[in-house]
């Protein structure tokens, strides 16, 4: 693991001289190839380790006896504050509904997501529905009543297209006082512009959180997926899922880096109460390794 | 190709970027660079575009395609398709049933999700747009059970090839792994040599270093035959595959390039080397 690596880099290097510019340069060699390995992006792992090694100039390792261990207290810091500092669940609106619109790519778990954050609401006493705007992937409306009628909690179907549903969702929550309305949107590339616009179009609803779903084990493209679906639908946040696989979850860092988004929540299970609150400092410890 | 033409250490570099960009994964760059470094030694390589050949053939020479053994079927062949979630095995096996059954296969389906809401309505959207039949129970019966009927209807009905459809699992869960290694041993003694039992690994070309260890976990549970790479048509490169073959030897039968039906390309090597170094 990184600590143990750098334990050896400075005992190796050093010995017991002092710590030079050229030992901090293998150590940041090391946090390089941790990160890469954790699926960090290159670019971002570039920027991190630049920012780490300014620090790292600073007196806390180069006079310290200890700077393997200096060097990583300041890396889990700023994987920290880049990742969100601190934990925070989603507002809700004073003027219900809170309409929350999910996004990503094929297979990510938005629509699992989407069930857990209804049964949450739910769960929390407000009257809650998930608007299933998925037309296009086999019984996908199947999946979300089935999970509506497990979990508890309204589904809103029909049988027009995505927007148009979403509309006619958002009216029909409206009208019932409900609390909080999801809708789940099927899974797109980030590079098919037909689907990116429908999803523009559906922005144009004005939901109140717009949250990117992305797995934890994505690899180097978490950059470009992020940064295409904030650009072109604008993300408020993130939810992490499939955290109970052993992923590092390196795309955490790197999608919190290139679009400042916060992540909200990590998904941890099938089940409906595997939705936690994210915690930066665990996930930098997960990163680590 | 690459931006520079003389090949110095910024060439070196942007060679490593072009791997690790595409999820190939350190320990693999390394290995290939290393590789590359001694052949331009050797062969005396002063041109970065003939660097940029050597380079898609050593990428190459790391992977294999089997789409041959399974388009070519000979005998009757039970396909067991696993992977973790997410990641587009009833999709995939709807799209090979869709290629069996154009070659003129005897094609049946085994709806082996009995966990996940409409995992067998969607599979059973899929027979229906294919016109092959689905073994199905209902949801929450043992999966096993399901291949159990499936494999004594493939024998009644004197199917060529049936393809069993199983739920998402991460191999963090032993249980799920279990449950999984039973649903292989039931299928072989259920076949009985009626059938060869192969077992595709459903692989995300989005997944970044955790694909080599679910090909690994997969491996060890049921034995791994092939690989199907899914989501190229995104813009993820699926390089983890080069580790995956390089230090398992397990080919890759196909690319999964859509959503629709006939969205599946036999695996060229040349080609996916070529995509992946840009
Ligand atoms: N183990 C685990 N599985 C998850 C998690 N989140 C979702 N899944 C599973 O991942 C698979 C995909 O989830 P879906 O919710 O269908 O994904 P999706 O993004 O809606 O997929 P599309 O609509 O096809 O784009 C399903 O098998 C889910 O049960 C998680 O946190 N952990
Ligand atoms: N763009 C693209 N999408 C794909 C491809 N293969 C599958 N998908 C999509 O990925 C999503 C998940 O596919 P599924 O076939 O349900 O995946 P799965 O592995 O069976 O999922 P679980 O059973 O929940 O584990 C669906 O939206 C599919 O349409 C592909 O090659 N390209
Ligand atoms: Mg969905
Ligand atoms: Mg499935």
């Amino acid at each position: 693991i990184l600590s143990d690596r750098l334990q050896q880099t400075f005992k190796r290097l050093k010995g017991h001289g002092k710590v030079t510019e050229a030992h901090l340069d293998e150590a940041m060699k090391e946090l390089r190839l941790a990160l890469l390995e954790a699926d960090v992006n290159f670019k971002v792992v570039k920027q991190f380790t630049s920012k780490v090694k300014e620090r790292a100039l600073g007196a806390e390792v180069m006079k310290s006896l200890t700077p393997a261990q200096q060097i990583i207290k300041v890396v889990r810091e700023e994987l920290e504050a880049l990742m969100g500092g601190q934990a925070a669940p989603l507002s809700l609106s004073p003027s219900p509904p809170t309409v929350m619109m999910v996004v990503g790519l094929q297979g990510a778990g938005k629509t699992t997501t989407c069930a857990k954050l209804a049964a949450h609401y739910k769960k929390q006493g407000k009257r809650t529905s998930v608007i299933a705007a998925d037309m296009q992937r086999p019984a996908a409306v199947e999946q979300l009543k089935q999970l509506g009628s497990d979990w508890d909690f309204e589904v809103y179907s029909g049988s027009e297209d995505p927007v148009t549903i979403a509309k006619n969702g958002l009216e029909h929550a409206k009208s019932h006082g409900h609390a909080v309305v999801i809708i789940d949107t099927a899974g797109r590339l980030h590079i098919d512009d037909e689907l990116m616009s429908e999803l523009e179009n559906m922005r144009a609803l004005k939901p109140h959180h717009v949250l990117l779903v992305v797995d934890a084990m994505t690899g180097q493209e978490s950059v470009n997926l992020a940064v295409a679906f904030d650009e072109r639908v604008g993300l408020d946040g993130v939810i992490l899922t499939k955290m109970d696989g052993d992923a590092r979850g390196g795309a955490a860092l790197s999608i919190a880096q290139v679009t400042g988004k916060p992540i909200r929540y990590v998904s941890a299970g099938e089940k409906p109460d595997s939705l936690d609150i994210f915690h930066p400092d665990r996930m930098a410890q997960r990163i680590l390794g | 190709t690459f931006r520079r033409s003389e090949i110095d250490e910024d060439l070196w570099e942007e060679v490593e970027e072009a791997l690790i960009g595409a999820d190939v994964g350190v320990e693999s760059t390394m290995d290939i660079t290393a590789h590359l470094r001694k052949a331009v030694k050797t062969e005396g390589i002063k041109d970065a575009s003939d660097l940029w050949d050597l380079l898609g053939q050593e990428v190459s020479r790391r992977i294999s395609g089997s789409a041959t053994e399974i388009l070519n079927q000979e005998g009757k062949v039970f396909y067991l398709v696993v992977g973790v979630n997410g990641t587009g095995k009833t999709t995939s096996v709807a799209k090979i049933a869709r290629k069996l059954s154009l070659s003129g296969n005897k094609v049946l389906l085994a709806a082996g999700d009995t966990y996940r809401a409409a995992a067998i309505e969607q599979l059973k959207i899929w027979g229906e747009r294919l016109g092959v039949d689905v073994i199905a129970h209902q949801r929450d019966a043992n999966p096993s059970a399901v291949l159990f009927d499936a494999i004594a209807a493939a024998k009644a009905r004197e199917v060529d090839t049936l393809i069993a459809d199983t739920s998402g699992r991460l191999h963090t869960y032993e249980n799920l792994m279990g449950e999984l290694e039973k649903m292989r041993r039931v299928a072989e003694r259920e076949l009985d040599g009626y059938a060869d039992l192969k077992v595709l690994l459903v692989i995300d070309a989005t997944t970044g270093q955790n694909g080599l260890i679910q090909a690994k976990q997969f491996a060890a549970a049921v034995e791994v035959d092939a690989i199907i790479l899914t989501k190229l048509d995104g813009t993820a490169k699926g390089g983890i595959v080069i580790s995956i073959c390089d230090q398992m030897d397990i080919p890759i039968a196909f690319t999964g390039v859509g959503e629709g039906m006939d969205d599946l390309e036999p695996f060229d090597p040349a080609l996916f080397a070529e995509a992946l170094i840009g």
